[in-house]
């Protein structure tokens, strides 16, 4: 099973 | 006060071509430094950062701190109204609730105003960090485009793999599977065609087909793109806006779970 990863979990958020 | 005067508007009729079906509504922001804007598509996998530096316009004036929440489907239909030659004004008064564009034809006998609404958006900002990236394949933007329109009928994902040798773009799909390798490629007669890459560690990531060939529609704005990945990070890919500035997609990678 493949799972599309979030992008703020890559990155901060304001 | 707001007036930013776009000698080449056709740039800007392309960036919101590019971008208008990844992201609805963006908040643009203008300051002294640019033009600009960051948003992420719906589902939160994909971003889209533009930056028009403030040089590349012939006028460029702006006294405070902007920032324009506009639907880009409505910002799209009005842009499509200016002539791809024309010059185009983007004008806006603080405080104000709309934002005007104007288009003006290259011989001045056709001056054209379109004013529309602008809209409060809550969007999120993220801070995106400066990175190493572990590979970076700069390769002539069309020949990526073709690629990611060619994988998508085979398959939903595209595997991009970069080695010494090449970048490999490979998919699978029930009815079987592709890859494709383009080798580094740096003696061509002009600097576009070359496919060139920077690697200091080979990498392997997963990506979701339907963002890449939504990103592809930035191709006209660049003979060229850059694509950078590193094993830990959302691949950005990015084509740079003449002289002007950079439109860059930033895409988070699929993971086997």
């Amino acid at each position: 099973c493949i799972e599309q990863i979030d992008l703020g979990s890559y990155f901060m958020r304001f | 006060m707001l007036e930013l005067r776009l000698v080449q508007g056709s740039l800007l009729k392309k960036v919101l071509e590019s971008i208008k079906d990844l992201v609805n509504d963006a908040n643009f922001d203008c300051s002294s430094s640019g033009f600009s804007l960051q948003a992420m598509d719906s589902s939160h996998v994909a971003l889209v950062a533009l930056l028009l530096r403030s040089e590349g316009f012939e006028h460029y004036r702006c006294d405070r701190n902007m920032s324009m929440g506009m639907n880009l489907g409505n910002m799209s239909k009005m842009l499509r109204c200016a002539g791809n030659d024309d010059i185009i004004t983007i004008k806006a008064d603080d405080g104000s609730d709309t934002v005007t564009f104007m288009f003006e034809s290259p011989t001045q006998d056709k001056i054209s105003d379109f004013e529309m609404k602008l809209m409060d958006i809550d969007s999120e900002h993220l801070g995106i960090p400066e990175a190493e990236y572990q590979s970076i394949v700069t390769m002539p933007s069309a020949e990526f485009a073709r690629i990611c329109k060619d994988l998508s009928g085979i398959g939903d994902t595209v595997v991009i793999s970069v080695t010494k040798e090449g970048v490999k773009f490979s998919t699978r799909g029930d009815i079987g599977t592709a890859n494709i390798v383009c080798r580094q490629n740096t003696t061509v007669d002009k600097p576009e065609e070359a496919t060139v890459i920077n690697m200091s560690e080979p990498v392997s990531l997963t990506f979701a087909l339907r963002y890449m060939n939504s990103f592809t529609k930035a191709t006209t704005l660049s003979n060229t793109v850059t694509i950078s990945l590193s094993s830990e990070l959302p691949v950005v890919v990015e084509y740079k806006i003449a002289e002007m500035g950079y439109i860059r997609f930033y895409l988070a990678p699929k993971i086997e779970e």
